[in-house]
């Protein structure tokens, strides 16, 4: 790969630090070089590279920008690993509905954490927004089954999110409650939920795959959000995701304020990128 | 063992004439595997230059056992960056010991603080913990929660001010003679100076004695800029790695540990209370290595 450039070694190097240190991953980032070298032979310099490396990844990228189908009786579905910011990420969506002039209701699907339930009150009181919620160690699929059968009966609410407890891919017995989750939804509901978004942290590296798998093994995953995008992490990892699983990219997180939530677009998300 | 994993690792090397080329290519995928393990760029490619200078030279390859010789260089190597044995943290009993927590938003400090105090507690310490985290919504509840469920001692005073609430928790502390301090801090960026400057007050204003530098084990490159920017500014003295539950290679580990050179004290492979153990670096290593 080191003829690629007149240069030589160091723009070679410079490049695949650049894409390595945005997490693409190893393998991912190969391919994409291998790809730029097969329709580029003679590249003139650093810059010259990275212009190709945008333009290939937007190609890569194309078909990724993904937005909410809403109608005007919906429900989201969140849920993702330990930490990276679902509660909080529920609570920008709340907003983000609600500017939009949707009726939003939330639900506190997160019964086993410490203060769980009791973080997306705070936001459902300071947004205004009606929260269903029951007490700590409550079934949460029970929490939610009464939640999705008094929304359904209920005019003022167009929009129902679901936030859910963080779980591991690796935990079974989680993943198992998930499914069960699911299938209270579809007995509630009728249907799966309309939008069921994993939230991936940004700050996460190749084992973010291994979550997406997981996933989507027990539910059909129809659209990611990634936060954390306001620190130094790249995220770079979505381009190996977007390669392998064709999931659309919906919002990004930047920030811990709740309107910190932005709608996923490949040109600024590349920007950043480099 | 970490030298068996070692051995398998670069197994294309063995029963071979060795020459410089042969062995440089089986470390350049040994460095892949480190980049696929959440490694930071720097550090495997720093690690695998080390390494490569030592195993290329006629000594190793014209010897009796090369390939021995290059995984007992790649043994110590690791060792060197990863320290040989845990690292036990032992606060001197009878004197007022205090631990700051702090990282990034969600990597587990909370729980950790949680945790940690329940570990001492049994080993006969009288353990306070309290919580600086006036920013997330029902963070100091998280804190309580965790606290009451468990038994053991929170402190909280009313307060918008954590350099305010730190001197109260520590007047308390001394006032009732506890062994050890802990303090929560809030999820912070790295880069947010206003943050930043918040734990380094609360370290100086209270003179805390560790540093706790608390890291998701499934972040990928970050970690460096993690590691690098909370040790400048604070000098952590500890670490904590957190969600080995989860089936992350963990390369994180590899780079704070390298940049931060302070020792990984601890892990977290769960979410309750007991799910925290002494961290052992040549598990840790043979883990990163796959
Ligand atoms: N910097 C930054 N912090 C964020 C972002 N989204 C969430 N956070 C913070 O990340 C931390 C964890 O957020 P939560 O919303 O509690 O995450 P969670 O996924 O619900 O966590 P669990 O329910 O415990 O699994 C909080 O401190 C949030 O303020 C973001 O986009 N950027
Ligand atoms: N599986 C697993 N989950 C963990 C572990 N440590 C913490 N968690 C979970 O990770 C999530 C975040 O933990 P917190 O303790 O709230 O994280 P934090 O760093 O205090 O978050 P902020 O205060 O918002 O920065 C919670 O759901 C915890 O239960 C661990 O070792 N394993
Ligand atoms: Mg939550
Ligand atoms: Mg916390």
């Amino acid at each position: 790969l080191q003829g690629i450039i007149k240069g030589g070694k160091n723009i070679f190097e410079e490049i695949e630090k650049l894409l390595i240190e945005a997490d693409i991953g190893p393998s991912t980032v190969y391919d994409i070089l291998e790809a730029i070298r097969e329709d580029n032979k003679r590249i003139k310099n650093y810059k010259e590279l990275t212009g190709f490396l945008k333009a290939h990844l937007t190609k890569v990228l194309d078909g990724s920008e993904g937005k909410l189908n809403l109608s005007d009786k919906s429900i989201i579905l969140i849920y993702g690993v330990n930490g990276v910011g679902k509660t909080t990420t529920v609570a920008k969506l709340a907003r983000y509905l609600t500017v939009k002039g949707k009726k939003v209701a939330l639900v506190a699907g997160d019964t086993y954490r410490a203060a769980g339930g009791e973080q997306l009150d705070v936001w459902a009181n300071r947004l205004n927004v009606k929260i269903y919620k029951q007490g700590h160690g409550a079934d949460p699929g029970a929490v939610i089954f009464d939640a999705i059968t008094s929304f359904k009966n209920k005019k003022e609410y167009t929009t129902l999110i679901i936030d859910t407890g963080g779980r591991l891919h690796t935990n079974e017995n989680l993943v198992n409650q998930f499914s069960k989750i699911i299938r209270v939804i579809r007995k509630a509901w009728g249907k799966i939920p309309d939008e069921r978004l994993l939230v991936l942290d940004g700050t996460m590296g190749q084992n973010t795959v291994n979550q997406v798998n997981i996933f989507s093994k027990v539910i059909d995953i129809n659209g990611i959000i990634m936060t954390k995008l306001d620190g130094t992490a790249k995220g770079g990892i979505l381009i190996r995701i977007f390669k392998k699983y064709n999931i659309k990219i919906k919002f990004l997180g930047m920030g811990e304020k709740i309107g910190d939530l932005e709608e996923f677009r490949i040109s600024n998300y590349l920007e950043r990128l480099f | 063992n970490l030298k068996d994993k070692i051995s398998s690792v670069l197994s294309q090397l063995k029963g071979k004439r060795l020459n410089k080329d042969y062995v440089e290519k089986v470390l350049r995928e040994m460095r892949i595997s480190l980049l696929e393990a959440d490694v930071h760029y720097k550090v495997a490619s720093e690690f695998i230059n080390l390494v490569k200078e030592k195993t290329t030279g006629e000594k190793i390859l014209g010897s009796l056992t090369p390939y021995q010789q290059i995984v007992d260089i790649v043994y110590q190597e690791f060792v060197k960056i990863m320290g040989e044995k845990p690292v036990l943290l032992e606060p001197q009993k009878g004197r007022l010991n205090i631990m700051e927590i702090v990282g990034l938003q969600g990597s587990g400090k909370t729980t950790q603080v949680a945790k940690l105090s329940n570990f001492y507690k049994k080993q006969g310490y009288k353990v306070l913990v309290t919580s600086l985290d006036v920013y997330r919504p029902a963070a100091i509840d998280q804190l309580r929660i965790l606290a009451n469920n468990n038994d053991l001692d929170f402190y909280y005073e009313e307060s918008k001010k954590p350099i305010k609430m730190a001197k109260k928790a520590k007047d308390y502390a001394v006032k009732n003679n506890y062994d050890i301090l802990i303090f929560d801090t809030a999820g912070r960026l790295h880069i947010d100076k206003e943050m930043m400057k918040e734990v380094k007050v609360v370290k100086d204003t209270v003179k805390a004695d560790e540093i706790i530098l608390v890291v998701d084990s499934m972040v990928g490159q970050d970690a460096a800029n993690i590691a690098k920017e909370f040790n400048d500014k604070l000098n952590i003295t500890g670490s904590i790695l957190t969600k080995l539950d989860s089936d992350t290679r963990g390369g994180a580990a590899l780079s704070v540990r390298f940049i931060s050179e302070a020792p990984i004290l601890f892990i977290g492979k769960g979410e309750k209370i007991d799910d925290i153990e002494q961290f052992y670096p040549d598990r840790m290593a043979q883990r990163i290595l796959g």
